[in-house]
């Protein structure tokens, strides 16, 4: 393990910790993109069949797998519960997330039948979630910019989600250099993740850090 | 072969 790889995985823990806290703390689930929660569900439950395979790496890495299962689906739990807590917000929540997810699932799954390791079940529907992984956080940001603001903890959760995706970057130039290991797939997607983000990081570096509120062009 | 990152990260 290396640096870029923890502070990555850091990233990642702190994204998702920032956004249940933000569900829980201020009780509102305004911004939040339903449709991004729901393909995260799906994308861990498709990349992490290997639990079921025995296939084990380290308790590091089963704990976090399970860590990322359990969170995405709270997160959607937690959502959803709020169609009867509070059904005016829900219903915005709906209303508000309108992007087609449906191109984004196509478009994953025929890149995941054209690229993928083995032609294999648990193969193709790895190769599924990280193409998919790599666009689901679209429907969140099409929110974002589509309301032209947001609340600031979203904010951070997205730019810790990006930072995660980031860090991956020099993570596998190390261990290219440093193990001689190199994952086409994951970098090619990976690649594609951090340039989706690099709108919003722009747009994140001139409003937030140089002051004043957000919003995406 | 096993793809070693594919098995090992997250």
């Amino acid at each position: 393990m290396n640096l870029f790889r923890i502070f990555g995985d850091l990233s990642h823990l702190a994204s998702i910790l920032i956004l249940i806290r933000t569900i829980q703390t201020t009780d509102t689930i305004d911004g939040i993109s339903f449709k991004t929660q729901g393909l995260y569900v799906l994308i861990f439950l498709t990349r992490y069949l290997d639990l079921l395979t025995f296939s084990y790496v380290s308790f590091y890495n089963t704990i976090m797998k399970l860590f990322f299962i359990g969170s995405s689906l709270y997160i959607v739990i937690l959502l959803q519960r709020s169609r009867k807590t509070k059904p005016i917000a829900y219903k915005e929540m709906i209303m508000a997330d309108t992007f087609k997810v449906q191109y984004l699932l196509g478009g994953s799954l025929v890149m995941a039948l054209l690229f993928n390791y083995k032609f294999s079940l648990l193969e193709i529907l790895w190769s599924f979630s990280v193409w998919l992984e790599s666009v689901a956080i679209l429907p969140q940001l099409f929110m974002l910019s589509k309301s032209g603001k947001a609340k600031s903890l979203t904010i951070h959760y997205i730019f810790a989600l990006g930072l995660y995706r980031t860090l991956y970057i020099p993570n596998w130039f190390w261990r290219y250099w440093v193990e001689g290991k190199f994952d086409k797939l994951a970098v090619v997607t990976g690649i594609v993740q951090t340039l989706v983000y690099s709108d919003f990081f722009y747009v994140y570096y001139k409003k937030v850090l140089t002051g004043g509120g957000l919003g995406l062009p | 072969e096993t793809n070693i990152i594919k098995h090992d990260e997250l």
